[in-house]
């Protein structure tokens, strides 16, 4: 089912 | 100087078991409009997002901000020896280095006052875009936390699909396959039900790791029912309500195909 992604790819540091 | 009193001491107790098992230390955040904690497992696969508004609360004072590093392992130990019928009052003073709790029991025959030493944690705060999401499912949270746990005897993936009045649950594994479908039932204002409210009729489906969702049904007892919000490359958003006025919010970055 494919690879886990991350969080850092959609949700910038303030 | 800080001080909040929570009238219902088992919020606090319930949205703890919900976060200690993710982040094992976090910033409450508290202002005038209420508490707010956020923080990412280490992996950073997943996001956790505590809001209590100030009207949870029947007394709230915040004259400035003021922030607790807390480490869950052990604010959910002293929040242990607190009874679910207990009122939780939080204090602080300003720039604290340490957080008072106080438990009262219900018929007021006990009082336990614990002081728990605060922590510096260096955690960046995420920003979080608003989404469109292409589908939002509402199920009973025990429904969800049971589907959930049932399939992740199949593997370590949960593919979530949405369809026009429909959301299916399946996995598969070395032992064999397993789909749950949930249709869409009739009054949709009753807690037990469900709801699949889609952007347009284009099925949506994604992927995610079970272990992660089954961390999120910890905080099931929060709430009667869960929304799942889903878009195609998106993390999915597990929201559990705290009365009118809190939520507990999960993101989880989904498993992308090759």
């Amino acid at each position: 089912h494919g690879h886990q992604s991350s969080l850092d790819s959609f949700f910038r540091k303030k | 100087m800080f001080e909040a009193r929570l009238l219902q001491g088992s919020i606090l107790k319930k949205a703890l078991e919900g976060i200690r098992e993710l982040i094992t230390s976090g910033n409450w955040e508290c202002s005038s409009a209420g508490i707010s904690m956020q923080g990412m497992d280490p992996s950073h696969v997943a996001l956790t997002v505590l809001m209590l508004q100030n009207d949870l609360f029947d007394q709230f004072r915040c004259d400035r901000n003021v922030t607790l590093g807390l480490n869950h392992a052990t604010f959910s130990k002293i929040l242990k020896c607190a009874a679910n019928d207990d009122i939780i009052t939080l204090k602080a003073e300003d720039q604290p280095d340490e957080c008072n709790l106080l438990f009262q029991s219900a018929n007021d025959d006990k009082t336990s006052d614990f002081i728990i030493k605060l922590t510096d944690i260096d955690q960046e705060t995420l920003g979080i875009p608003d989404t469109e999401y292409a589908a939002t499912v509402k199920v009973p949270s025990v429904e969800f936390q049971r589907i959930c746990r049932d399939l992740s005897q199949f593997g370590d993936t949960i593919i979530i699909s949405v369809k026009k009045g429909c959301v299916e649950f399946s996995g598969t594994g070395e032992i064999g396959s397993a789909k749950i479908a949930l249709k869409e039932s009739g009054n949709v204002d009753d807690d037990e039900k469900v709801s699949v409210e889609m952007d347009k009729d284009t099925p949506c489906s994604l992927s995610f790791a079970s272990r992660y969702l089954n961390y999120f049904t910890k905080a099931t007892s929060l709430s009667d029912t869960v929304t799942l919000q889903l878009c195609p490359e998106h993390p999915l958003v597990v929201s559990y309500d705290i009365g009118d006025n809190g939520s507990l919010k999960y993101y989880l970055a989904p498993k992308i195909e090759e």
